[in-house]
């Protein structure tokens, strides 16, 4: 893989992307 | 104090005033405020089964507006909530539970939080294994599809960085350093709502009325 042919996924930490779950944001409590 | 309140619909709070006040001690919570979340928890909890308690799927279906199907975070969060491991969420577990959220709640409380969620299968460190189905999991709730090997190097980039030790688990010192470092991580544990609750749930003011 060529340094500019990289994932763009590549840079995002794992607890970024697990950060993203509509389950861990509960101000969805509070939001019809 | 709430006890000073009188309604006039016949009482029906399914909380006792002694225990607003002794839950308004050990949070940071006034009683005011407690009545205000209670509003919230009888929404909650009488979305599918009005029985007084949150059950998984009445969770479910507030966080993912629908009660159906498997979620590894939403029973992460459940079993977090659940203090006495009953299978449903009671008032006082909720208030404990949101304490935490709170936007003037200690950081290390936030970070303790943050790091028992993440320790699936709660052996005291968040290990490489665990990390990965979580990955998985946000993914499939995405409907991302990512290669391997990106998902490979995610992870692999992320224990660079988090597991100072190098044996392949983030313990809960390594994950302290590691969120300080990255604070934006601990974004989903401040619910600013909280710091107004009263105003978010206005309905308080039509339940309770001060005496003459």
């Amino acid at each position: 893989r060529s340094p500019d042919a990289q994932h763009p996924y590549t840079h995002i930490n794992a607890f970024q992307l697990i950060g993203m779950s509509s389950c861990l944001d509960l101000s969805g409590f509070f939001e019809k | 104090g709430c006890c000073s309140h009188r309604s006039r619909r016949p009482i029906n709070r399914g909380f006792a005033c002694g225990n607003m006040s002794h839950l308004a001690d050990e949070t940071r919570f006034t009683v005011n405020e407690l009545e205000a979340l209670y509003e919230l928890f009888k929404k909650l909890s009488s979305s599918i089964i009005d029985d007084g308690s949150i059950h998984k799927e009445e969770l479910q279906l507030a966080l993912l507006q629908t009660p159906q199907g498997e979620n590894l975070f939403l029973d992460r969060v459940f079993d977090l909530f659940d203090e006495k491991k009953n299978g449903v969420i009671e008032f006082d577990e909720f208030v404990h539970a949101l304490n935490v959220f709170h936007p003037y709640a200690p950081i290390d409380d936030k970070i303790d939080f943050a790091f028992r969620l993440y320790d699936l299968r709660q052996t005291g460190f968040i290990e490489r294994e665990e990390v990965k189905q979580m990955v998985i999991a946000i993914l499939m709730e995405s409907d991302v599809k990512l290669p391997d090997d990106i998902l490979e190097e995610i992870i692999e980039k992320t224990f660079a960085d988090a597991d100072a030790d190098k044996d392949g688990k983030i313990n809960k010192e390594e994950w302290k350093v590691f969120v300080l470092r990255h604070p934006s991580l601990l974004k989903n544990m401040t619910l600013p709502y909280l710091k107004d609750v009263t105003t978010v749930f206005p309905s308080y003011i039509f339940h309770t009325e001060v005496e003459d």
